[in-house]
């Protein structure tokens, strides 16, 4: 936009009351109000409160983490706001009814290992890849 | 856990309810886990024997050393059965590469085991046997490995010094002494005292592919003039041994084909 425009926006912008809700600028592809930031949740799952500790050796059990919530980009990041809205609009242009919603997803996993009896008392210790979410992001 | 989101549909929500998981909402949460350990039940193992014997204590030093967290060292556990402090760790560096290699271990109890006292001139030997065929298949076997504790020996003079040899059982026969495949010697001292590891590797792999093959081991002891003695009197812990020294094997497998979760 030329810098006239420009100043004219800024000028706009002074004016308006300083309300939660964002205009509804074509780059915001985001109608639900309150937005929940991409978080990572742990849920313990205890062994012990299973009522598996007979069996199970170690460990007592594990973080079994998830994703949840939008993405937003720090600013000073490769893949920086703007031009993550420049690549929504030009999405929403092409195909207006799927404007991608960035998911918030692991992005580092991590394995645990579980030692354990079988039925014939041998003791097996195995390890279990992507088990625990160490990191949340976009993809 | 006890704070699973308990709102009905799939999608996982925010409010967590904090509160104690009702019985079937128990069964649930244990099959969904079950089925992300790959297990089709829950094992229910016979623990007569202590869930402390020497196979366990060995696996929990693996599983330490995978899992690098701070736990209570499992040389301290076994000072606490143990008179003598040797200070052997129970998995070895050699184990330790194996382990970081693989996707799974899995050590097996000795099944049987004779100290047949046979006439003199005959010599004395202790069987083992372990059962390969219960292992889950797309599993090979990378390194596998027989484990004997040896006590110091002090009623002989200090510096004498045994030949203990290790044999695969190749063919049985009712009347006469078995057919033998020698895998290992070793000469000891009297006065050693330790876990000794033999590499089974080879022996593991054709017992799991061909398990009428698998008729099981066989050690034996001389002295350093050629004299059989049992195993006892060289200090081999057998059956009836400290739990904590009883023989055992441990195998290292390398997932063939990654296990895919059944959707339920």
């Amino acid at each position: 936009s030329t810098g006239g425009k420009r100043r004219q926006q800024n000028r706009n912008r002074s004016t308006q009351p300083q309300d939660g809700s964002r205009s509804s600028a074509p780059a915001d592809y985001n109608s639900s109000d309150q937005k929940t930031p991409c978080r990572r949740h742990e849920l313990f799952v205890s062994f012990r409160e299973l009522g598996w500790q007979d069996w199970i050796i170690a460990p007592e059990g594990y973080a079994a983490n998830y994703c949840e919530g939008e993405c937003s980009f720090p600013l000073n990041a490769h893949m920086n706001a703007t031009n993550h809205a420049i690549v929504q609009t030009l999405v929403h242009l092409m195909n207006p009814e799927n404007v991608p919603k960035p998911c918030c997803a692991p992005t580092k996993l991590h394995a645990i290992s579980v030692l354990y009896f079988d039925d014939n008392s041998n003791v097996i210790l195995k390890k279990y890849q992507n088990m625990v979410v160490l990191a949340c992001g976009c993809h | 856990g006890s704070n699973y989101s308990l709102d009905g549909n799939n999608e996982m929500h925010l409010g967590f309810i904090h509160r104690r998981l009702r019985t079937h909402e128990k069964r649930e949460m244990q099959k969904e886990i079950l089925s992300i350990l790959g297990l089709p039940h829950r094992p229910k193992p016979n623990l007569s024997q202590g869930k402390y014997n020497s196979a366990p204590l060995f696996m929990l030093d693996l599983y330490n050393t995978i899992s690098g967290e701070e736990k209570i060292p499992v040389e301290v556990k076994l000072s606490r059965y143990h008179s003598t402090t040797q200070s052997l760790p129970l998995a070895t560096y050699q184990e330790t590469a194996f382990l970081n290699d693989a996707d799974m271990v899995m050590s097996f109890v000795n099944l049987v085991e004779y100290d047949r006292e046979l006439s003199p001139q005959r010599r004395h030997h202790k069987e083992f046997k372990f059962n390969l065929s219960l292992i889950p298949d797309s599993e090979a076997i990378t390194a596998a490995e027989f484990r004997l504790y040896k006590e110091c020996v002090s009623r002989t003079i200090r510096n004498e010094t045994f030949l203990l040899k290790v044999y695969q059982v190749v063919k049985e026969h009712p009347d006469r002494e078995a057919d033998l495949f020698l895998l290992d010697s070793r000469r000891l001292w009297a006065a050693d005292e330790g876990w000794l590891e033999f590499d089974i590797t080879a022996t593991s792999n054709l017992w799991v592919m061909s398990p009428v093959h698998n008729l099981g081991l066989q050690v034996s002891l001389e002295t350093s003039s050629g004299l059989s003695i049992s195993s006892k009197e060289a200090g081999l812990v057998g059956r009836s041994g400290a739990l904590e020294k009883q023989p055992f094997m441990v195998a290292f497998f390398k997932i063939s084909n990654v296990h895919i979760r059944a959707p339920r």
